[in-house]
């Protein structure tokens, strides 16, 4: 089972 | 005061279509050089940046940077009174609390206007980092949009792996197993056939079927889609809009737990 990642893991907020 | 000319309408509607399920609620950043919007959907997961060029537009004035709030879904129903070949004018104060959209047809001489309440949207801005992908393919987006809807009937996750034998689109299910492979073609004469997969390393990751679909709805926008991707990054899929900007989708991927 693959689990979703999110944006915030691989960008920095401005 | 903003002031843009588009004589070609129907590239702005396409725009719209291409992102409005993905992305609800989006300021439309306009500059002296362009108009853009960097907006993520609601989980975080997709990252849409669109870029339109001043030089796509026939006059262009943006004295100041604005930010328009507009909600997609109502932008898309006023674009639905726009016909094909019509000239579109936006237009806003420099106290930008509303927009104005005008539908020009040369032929029969007839201007629609619309206003538009523009909303205050606080979205939170991401610095996407400029990456050196370890591969990049360019293939027929129409191809692209085929192979995702055809998986979808295998799974809800697609394994997406570039290897020296090719680029190789995979999604598991209860019903099984569908692999579809696709090889560098640049044989064809016409170059929007070509398929060309640049790959300086093998990657292999899996994405969200449900996501890749709604990316493919900007397939009107552009005969070509470039698939960039590296180890445990997110993809990014790029629909270039002639010269004149794109439409670029990032999606986060799905680890093996």
């Amino acid at each position: 089972k693959s689990k979703q990642t999110t944006l915030g893991g691989f960008f920095a907020a401005k | 005061m903003f002031e843009a000319r588009l004589a070609n309408g129907n590239i702005f509607k396409m725009i719209v279509e291409s992102i409005r399920e993905l992305v609800v609620d989006v300021n439309i950043d306009c500059s002296t050089e362009e108009l853009s919007i960097q907006c993520m959907d609601s989980a975080h997961v997709a990252l849409v940046s669109m870029s339109l060029s001043q030089s796509a537009f026939d006059h262009f004035r943006c004295d100041r940077s604005l930010s328009l709030g507009l909600n997609l879904p109502n932008v898309s129903k006023i674009f639905k009174m726009m016909g094909r070949d019509d000239t579109m004018v936006l237009k806003a104060e420099d106290s930008a609390d509303k927009l104005m959209l005008m539908f020009e047809n040369d032929k029969s001489g007839t201007i629609a206007d619309f206003e538009l309440k523009l909303m205050a949207i606080e979205a939170e801005q991401l610095g996407v980092p400029d990456t050196a992908y370890k591969c990049s393919i360019s293939m027929p987006s129409s191809e692209f949009q085929r192979i995702v809807r055809d998986l979808q009937v295998m799974g809800d996750t697609c394994k997406i792996s570039c290897t020296k034998e090719g680029l190789k689109f995979s999604a598991t299910g209860q019903i099984g197993t569908g692999n579809i492979l696709m090889r560098q073609n640049v044989a064809s004469e016409k170059e929007e056939d070509h398929v060309t997969i640049d790959m300086e390393e093998p990657v292999e990751l899996n994405f969200a079927l449900r996501y890749l679909n709604f990316f493919t709805k900007a397939t009107p926008l552009s005969p070509t889609v470039i698939l960039k991707m590296s180890p445990g990054l997110p993809i990014v899929i790029e629909y270039p809009i002639e010269q004149l900007g794109h439409v670029k989708y990032y999606l986060a991927p799905k680890m093996e737990e």
